[in-house]
């Protein structure tokens, strides 16, 4: 009874103020969304992605399981391995660098940053890519569309992939681009540099500054997930 | 599992909700809106303990037998979550980068005595 009078009979602290009760519990529910997320502190967001563009990553990403209020439909009979292995998708638009992109070639670049201590294992990787519909009215509805990686120091460009992609009407096109991921994650480097190129008669499709609409931005998509590097060492020992 | 209201004095969960508007993170978190904090609180009286949903458990088990032979006087029970469920959030790193993942275990869905 006693207890029950202090207010919180499970760990016999004594009752707090409303206010400061609240107050404690926003700082808790801060530091445990941050501590699950992996992150020190909440990011500064300095620079926003276009409504238009966010809306419509978010709608290719956004799987029918989750709820409005973010919790998920959970099947008991299905293992759940997206929750058990930390795995997480990850969005990162393209930004376009005009020194480099020319002519019928459009060069994206893509930034990322492990976590110090942790690696990333690519499940799957696509890039996506709007391609605008060509001019001609009579046109025979395919180009081909190329995904390189840029030269350097000397070596020539590395192709991708290619694929012949209907021009007839506009649309999004994915890429799958986890091999080059994985690879570019594990030479730790910071920035993804693609180059794309997909031309009719001279005409660059691929390009979305052309056609003005923040909607068709580029984004590469990817299921990732992390590996402790110390598991990574004794797997390669082995 | 009871939900906690102002006649509830034993082991419940207790509904709280953070709209992530009202502390300035609507900024970098694009869903959910807001998240439900849940938790537990109330009383275990020793009737209640081992109760309900982790019967099965070692503990429950090691419990049992306790109270079988009548030494509890030295055992208190908690009340603690017994349910979870996980989370799906989307927001954007330091780095500008849109992250969607599932946490687990992010939302207390029942509670119960140890």
């Amino acid at each position: 009874t006693s207890a029950a009078a202090t207010g919180c009979p499970t760990c016999g602290m004594p009752a707090m103020e409303k206010g400061t009760e609240e107050r404690y519990l926003v700082e808790i529910a801060k530091q445990q969304i941050l501590s699950k997320l992996h992150l020190r502190e909440r990011p500064n967001i300095t620079q926003t992605v276009p409504r238009a563009a966010l809306m419509t990553a978010l709608r290719k990403l956004h799987a029918g399981r989750v709820r409005q209020d973010g919790t998920l439909e959970l099947d008991n009979n299905v293992p759940n391995s997206r929750t058990s292995n930390q795995a997480y998708e990850i969005v990162s638009f393209a930004d376009v660098d005009e020194r480099v992109s020319a002519g019928t070639d459009t060069s994206l670049s893509f930034q990322f940053l492990q976590e110090k201590g942790h690696s990333v294992q690519v499940l799957q990787s696509s890039l996506w890519l709007y391609v605008r519909p060509a001019d001609a009215p009579h046109h025979r509805g395919r180009v081909n569309a190329e995904i390189s990686l840029p030269a350097s120091s000397g070596a020539n460009r590395t192709l991708l992939l290619q694929r012949s992609v209907d021009v007839s009407r506009g649309g999004w096109h994915t890429f799958p681009v986890t091999g080059a991921l994985q690879a570019f994650l594990d030479g730790g480097q910071r920035r993804l540099r693609l180059e794309v190129h997909c031309e009719d008669g001279g005409r660059n499709l691929c390009s979305h500054e052309a056609s003005g609409d923040s909607s068709h931005q580029p984004f590469l998509v990817a299921q990732v997930q992390l590996r402790e590097d110390a598991n990574k060492h004794a797997l390669s020992k082995r | 599992s009871l939900r906690c209201g102002d006649d509830v004095s034993v082991c419940c969960k207790k509904d709280f909700y953070i709209k992530f508007r009202d502390i300035q993170w609507q900024d970098w978190i694009i869903a959910p809106e807001g998240y439900h904090m849940n938790y537990c609180m109330g009383q275990c009286p020793q009737h209640l303990s081992g109760s309900p949903g982790i019967a099965s458990s070692f503990h429950a088990t090691v419990f049992s037998q306790l109270k079988a032979n009548g030494i509890h006087t030295a055992v208190s029970s908690c009340c603690v979550p017994i349910q979870r469920r996980p989370l799906s959030m989307v927001y954007f790193n330091s780095q500008h980068t849109i992250v969607k993942t599932d946490v687990p275990d992010m939302i207390v869905e029942s509670c119960g005595c140890t």
